[in-house]
């Protein structure tokens, strides 16, 4: 599982 | 980008130029909680402690964008139409809510460092915000016509920010677990307000509690 969790949302 | 988490932004923009013509045209804050408005700025203070770290022209006018309107929003409540603020009204405890927000996010968080446990406490606040303000609106039982298109815009925000997940969960198979929980135990808070706007506002009925 793939923790991609940039914080590209507001 | 997609559709659904362009639109929700602009939902949530929206729903703060609502409240903000609400206060200025009305000369009132009343029915507004200036506790869902504190915990507001907390959580975009909080939130975009990151807010240096360059990711798209967008990304940044729109933290700055919700970090000042939030904190205007307080100087406005506070400061200019102080006057017509009730605290009598506005009853919530909050610190209940900060406290259980900031145990959870020590708890359950990506990465236990200082930024990481900051940002993960603004995405379980953001959730439970808008609770001082629903309290606020049972207890008085009515709101003001704008007030609700305030809280719907707000509410419509988180709803679309779920088909964004949805959209990116298939598309890019972005997953991001605790965004998730926090956004759709958000989302369901308005589900009661959503269900009175419907039968009401959007009727041309004054916004009542039954």
């Amino acid at each position: 599982e793939q923790l991609k969790h940039e914080k590209d949302e507001l | 980008m997609n559709f659904f988490r362009l639109t929700a932004d602009l939902m949530h923009l929206l729903s703060i130029f609502v409240l903000l013509l609400k206060i200025q045209k009305t000369r009132s804050c009343s029915g507004i909680s200036f506790k869902t408005q504190l915990l507001y700025a907390v959580v975009f203070v909080t939130r975009y402690l990151d807010l240096l770290k360059w990711i798209s022209l967008y990304n940044t006018l729109m933290k700055i964008f919700f970090i000042a309107s939030s904190i205007y929003i307080l100087y406005l409540m506070k400061i200019k139409f102080r006057a017509t603020y009730d605290p009598s009204q506005d009853t919530f405890r909050i610190e209940f809510l900060l406290g259980a927000c900031l145990l959870l996010a020590l708890v359950f968080n990506y990465t236990f460092t200082f930024i990481e446990v900051l940002w993960t406490f603004s995405i379980y606040l953001e959730a439970v915000a808008i609770l001082p303000q629903l309290f606020m609106l049972s207890r008085t039982g009515e709101a003001e016509t704008i007030t609700t298109h305030y809280l719907f815009a707000l509410g419509a925000y988180r709803g679309l920010y779920l088909l964004n997940w949805i959209w990116r969960f298939y598309t890019e198979h972005h997953i991001d677990w605790i965004v998730w929980v926090a956004g759709a135990i958000q989302t369901a808070l308005y589900s009661d307000f959503f269900y009175i706007y419907y039968k009401k506002v959007l009727h041309g009925q004054k916004f009542e509690l039954p």
